[in-house]
């Protein structure tokens, strides 16, 4: 769509189609088509290259603040709590962290908290042993709080460099799973100072509105600290995350593009948007 | 809701009698933002609101004392008329057994739904077939699922071809007695031709009787490409749409329907495998509409 087209009403509306179907959102996107439509009214500017540029650098404004990196603790065990809903990307995100980690010569360890979904915790196995890391299990069906504190007790005596916690997929309507989640997060709290120092929302990137919900709804439940926005090998832009960004200011710190270990980047919110321009 | 931001819309109307196309303009915008918002594909919105507005203008919208009611009305209509009106189920065949086979983008719920497939027809002594050779425990999360309904799996490991694994499953089923097979594939992308060439394949070989695509409730604008794409490879039969218990609006079920003409005939309302439900599309209209 970019180049050297003239700045007409229909390219206005090629540029707003753009931006809702890349799941921007209706809000966000007439939020950043206001300055741009008021702009083009004063003919300050002259062609779609133009056009682009602008909008390019409004998206950048409202990410930029955003992108953060993982960053561990300098002493003592850090603690990384991941949360979302079911099948966002969780389990396989933290295959890609402890895989990132170890390659750092970092010391992990992974801990089996989703004992309630069939297979859960022989996927984490599998991937901990791809990876080559220990994992703390349970009995599927335990009750995740024990799995928690038992993994939590491990970090601490096997002093290791940092602890990732898998959970139970749930939306984030079911109060009672939510409620769950808080437990689990005060078992961390209680074991370690500060913990968990990390808790990742991973979002999955073909998801629509309803990201926004899960944004803040899991928020108010566990301080989030970084969201991992998955599958955006796929053909679906993310683009929900400028919507979060800008109303919630959460830090986008990671992108999962991919179903092998090594298929994690730092959140660039430049090549975010030329990605999402296509 | 949508009554409640055309109620504002009409508001405005109050003492100035008949509506004029003005009026019904801003109407259809309101339309047409409760649909984006729902995550309808912003190109079916613009179809669909096109034939609301001519209906709209058509009906008697203009005489009414309640146009927002009117409005809502012709919308439900055209919604229903779209995603059709009543429940399509599973096609069990003359000929058993009855071949299912699940297809979809990564953790959509395929493997869930085939468990709960296979508890909601319990009665044709089923049996539900691993062919997700990829994730990991995959093969394992299936088993645990059939042990716990006491359904039989037909599983090879993850050493075997898919294809291959599917056509024994098959002649497994024949000389056992199993009057319906669900086969349980792995999650792909709709751009990824080697996996989706897989898929093809399976088909070819095997012929099943229903090819379910399962989509996500909370699947944003994209699920329109996905969904083409399975279809125009695979001429799925229907659609699952699963995590309707959550607050996901849904509208990605009516750009599904309107890209492949394919019925919902599930959704999945819960993780457990009694939570399946016959699709209801005047559900569906209310949750989209807010
Ligand atoms: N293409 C692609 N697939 C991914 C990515 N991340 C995860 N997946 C796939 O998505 C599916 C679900 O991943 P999981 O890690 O099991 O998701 P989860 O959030 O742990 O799921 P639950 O525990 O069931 O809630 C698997 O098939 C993964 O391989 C990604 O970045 N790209
Ligand atoms: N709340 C809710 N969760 C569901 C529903 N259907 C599936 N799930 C959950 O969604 C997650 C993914 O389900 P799976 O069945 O593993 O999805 P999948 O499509 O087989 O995933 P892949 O094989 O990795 O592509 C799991 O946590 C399921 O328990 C549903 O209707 N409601
Ligand atoms: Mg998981
Ligand atoms: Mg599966």
């Amino acid at each position: 769509v970019s180049g050297g087209r003239a700045v007409d009403e229909d390219l206005l509306d090629d540029v707003e189609e753009l931006l809702i179907t890349a799941d921007v959102g209706v809000q966000t996107t007439f939020g950043m088509m206001e300055p741009l439509r008021r702009k083009v009214a004063r003919g300050r500017i002259e062609n779609s290259q133009a056009l682009f540029q602008e909008l390019k650098g409004l998206m950048l404004g409202i990410l930029r603040g955003s992108a953060a990196s993982l960053k561990l603790r300098p002493q003592g065990p850090t603690f990384i709590l991941v949360v979302g809903v079911n099948g966002a990307g969780k389990t396989t995100t933290i295959a890609k962290l402890a895989h990132r980690f170890k390659e750092e010569e970092k010391k992990v360890l992974l801990v089996a908290g989703d004992t309630f979904r069939a297979g859960a915790i022989e996927q984490l196995q599998i991937w901990a042993d791809r990876v080559g890391v220990p994992l703390i299990r349970q009995a599927a069906g335990s009750d995740p709080g024990a799995v928690v504190f038992d993994g939590a007790k491990a970090a601490l005596s096997r002093r290791v460099d940092v602890v990732i916690v898998d959970t139970a997929g749930r939306l984030q309507t079911k109060v009672n799973l939510m409620e769950e989640l808080k437990k689990l997060a005060r078992i961390l709290g209680r074991q370690a100072e500060g913990a968990p120092h990390e808790v990742l929302l991973v979002l999955d990137g073909t998801t629509g509105q309803n990201a926004l919900s899960q944004a803040k709804l899991f928020s108010e439940a566990v301080p989030v600290t970084g969201i991992v926005l998955t599958k955006l090998d796929g053909s679906s832009k993310g683009g929900t995350i400028l919507s979060i960004a800008h109303q919630m200011g959460l830090p986008i710190k990671l992108i999962g593009i991919g179903e092998r270990m090594t298929d994690l980047r730092d959140f660039d919110p430049d090549l975010f948007v030329d990605a999402l321009f296509g | 809701s949508l009554s409640d931001r055309l109620d504002g819309v009409f508001r405005k109307l109050r003492g100035y009698g008949k509506l004029n196309e003005k009026n019904i303009q801003d109407a259809m915008r309101q339309v047409r933002l409760a649909l984006l918002e729902a995550d309808v594909h912003f190109r079916v919105v613009k179809d669909f609101v096109k034939r609301v507005q001519e209906r709209a203008l058509g009906a008697a919208i203009t005489k009414s004392l309640t146009p927002g009611q009117e409005v809502v009305k012709v919308v439900y209509a055209e919604l229903t008329d779209l995603m059709g009106s009543e429940h399509k189920g599973l096609r069990i065949s003359s000929k058993p057994p009855t071949i299912v086979m699940l297809a979809g983008l990564q953790g959509s719920g395929k493997t869930t739904s085939a468990g709960k497939l296979a508890k909601l027809f319990s009665a044709q002594f089923p049996l539900l077939v691993a062919c997700d050779v990829y994730r990991p425990a995959a093969v394992d999360q299936l088993k645990t699922l059939g042990k716990q309904l006491g359904i039989q799996v037909y599983d090879e490991g993850t050493e075997a071809d898919p294809v291959d694994i599917a056509t024994r499953a098959v002649e497994h089923a024949k000389a056992v007695g199993h009057r319906l097979v669900i086969i349980d594939t792995a999650g792909r992308l709709a751009i990824d031709e080697e996996m989706m060439a897989e898929v093809r394949r399976i088909k070819k070989r095997v012929m099943p009787h229903e090819i379910l695509f399962v989509a996500d409730a909370m699947s944003g604008q994209d699920a329109v490409n996905v969904a083409k794409r399975f279809n125009d490879d695979l001429e799925i039969d229907g659609v699952i749409l699963t995590k309707m218990d959550g607050d996901a609006r849904g509208g990605a079920a009516l750009s599904i329907r309107a890209v492949t003409g394919k019925p919902i005939k599930y959704i999945g309302v819960g993780e457990k495998l009694d939570g399946l439900e016959a699709f209801h599309p005047t559900r569906l209209a209310d949750r989209i509409l807010g």
